[in-house]
Parts: C-alpha cells; sequence; structure tokens
C-alpha cells in the first residue's frame, strides 16, 4: 500500500515539468522516508536525481520498498491536468500495474483521479559518491537560466571558469563570442539574490550549453541554484526543494581533443 | 571541437 498526499501540488506538476525533456521513462523508488528517482538522458551524458523526502507530504504511507516506471510525458500528461493550487494524491497497490493520481481542489468541490498505466523498466542506477568539489558557485536561479539561455543564442559550448575574481561563462560561435563575468556580491536585501562563491582551487571546464537550457527549467522549483565544479567530475547543478528536497542534474563535461 | 564525455564513465553501477 503506498499514499502519498501533497498539500502543494504544484509542486510535483513543477518537477515533472524540469524532468520530463531530458528522460523519457524512469523508475520512482519509493520508501519509508521519501521517494527518489535517478535517471540518465538517453545519450547517457547527463542524469537526473530526484529526492522528495516523506516530511514534506500531509500524508505518507508506503509500507514497503517499492519502484515504479513511469513514462514522464504521460505523468507529466495527467499532471497537467491537476489545478495548480490542487491537492495531488499518489496511491498504489502492491503488484498493481497501474499508479493512481487523484487531485482535490482546494474547497473539496472538486474531485478527480486518473489512473496511469506503469511500465517495466531496466534503468542502470549509479552510485554518486559525496565529493570535494574545486568550486561552488550559489546564485539567483532565474540569472543563470537567463545566462544560459542568452549564451545559446550564440554558441552551442560553455565554459564556466571560477577563480577568485568570480565566476565566467563564456562561449564562441559563428558569429562571435560572449563573456559573462559575475562577482560574488552578498550585499543584496534578499538572501536569494546574492551570489556566492566558494572556491578551493580555480576550476575551468566546458559544458554543452543544450543540457544546461534544459536544467534551467527547474527555475520555477528554487529561487536560487547551485553549481559544483571539479576537473575530474561532471558538473551538479542543483535546485532545492525547500524543506523536502532537490532535483540535482549531473553533467559530464566536453573533453579537449 | 570537443568531445563530450559520457556520464556513465564518471560513475559506477550500483
Amino acid at each position: 500500500m503506498l499514499e502519498l498526499r501533497l498539500v502543494q501540488g504544484s509542486l510535483l506538476k513543477k518537477v515533472l515539468e524540469s524532468i520530463k525533456d531530458l528522460v523519457n521513462d524512469a523508475n520512482f523508488d519509493f520508501s519509508s522516508s521519501g521517494f527518489s528517482l535517478q535517471s540518465m538522458d538517453s545519450s547517457h551524458v547527463a542524469l537526473v536525481a530526484l529526492l522528495l523526502k516523506s516530511e514534506g507530504f500531509e500524508h505518507y504511507r508506503c509500507d514497503r520498498n517499492t519502484s515504479m516506471g513511469m513514462n514522464l510525458g504521460n505523468m507529466s500528461k495527467m499532471l497537467k491536468c491537476a489545478g495548480n493550487d490542487d491537492i495531488i494524491t499518489i496511491k498504489g497497490d502492491d503488484g498493481s500495474d497501474t499508479v493512481t493520481f487523484m487531485f482535490e481542489s482546494p474547497t473539496q468541490d472538486k474531485i478527480a483521479d486518473f489512473e496511469m498505466k506503469l511500465m517495466d523498466i531496466d534503468s542502470e542506477h549509479l552510485g554518486i559518491p559525496e565529493a570535494e568539489y574545486h568550486a561552488i558557485v550559489k546564485m539567483p536561479s532565474a540569472e543563470f537560466a537567463r545566462i544560459c539561455k542568452d549564451l545559446a543564442s550564440i554558441g552551442d559550448t560553455v565554459v564556466i571558469s571560477v577563480t577568485k575574481e568570480g565566476v565566467k561563462f563564456s562561449t564562441r560561435g559563428d558569429i562571435g563570442t560572449a563573456n559573462i563575468v559575475l562577482r560574488q556580491n552578498t550585499t543584496v536585501d534578499k538572501p536569494e539574490d546574492a551570489t556566492v562563491i566558494e572556491m578551493n582551487e580555480p576550476v575551468s571546464m566546458t559544458f554543452a550549453l543544450r543540457y544546461m537550457n534544459s536544467f534551467t527549467k527547474a527555475t520555477p522549483l528554487s529561487n536560487t541554484v547551485t553549481i559544483s565544479m571539479s576537473p575530474d567530475l561532471p558538473v551538479v547543478v542543483e535546485y532545492k526543494i525547500a524543506e523536502m528536497g532537490y532535483v540535482r542534474f549531473y553533467l559530464a563535461p566536453k573533453m579537449e581533443e | 571541437e570537443n568531445d563530450q564525455a559520457a556520464i556513465d564513465g564518471y560513475y559506477e553501477a550500483n
């Protein structure tokens, strides 16, 4: 028996919108502490890791660990039928080949349930150890989205360089080049507007902008984004979901030939 | 031109 009631149902809608274009199918792993998902994109260049902890749900019941394979496009279609203010409940029974999404309007005058077929997904689960990163940049998520969008109009790749001076995003294309430098800025009215750079060692890495732009679909989930880089590891782009968990995107770098 | 690395080249399968 599985039953999860999320009062802020829009959160689940936003989570799906942030990952559905990167990953087609994924196993949702439910346990008593919450649910998680890990999946690579079809090209094995990027990886999504999602965690939503049970504490964030008004009601959370998971009698035993279970994994449900879902097509994220189909799940997104169903969740789009929920209103932004709706309460969303996910229900499943042991051994069933379906999952039910129930949508309740805040005034309880409309209740809908959508039953979705599950699928068998044979996916590889990677072990991602905790790592010490050379540099961690925390910045407003909207600013990061703007930079990725702007640079993608000039080039295909972005070089992200972190030095004592700040973080530089650079690209190069047929029409020219672009460099955007952000300096650490903690003297802001709101903490979420700050750019905070923790640097142990300078680092400079190149990434495909197409993937970075896909990650920024998670911008509605969080006012801030954290970018963690080390030369020998994929970059981690993390959007924290307040008091519930996170969506993390891991992206393998472009290597110099 | 840079080569795109694969994500599963960095982490081991569980």
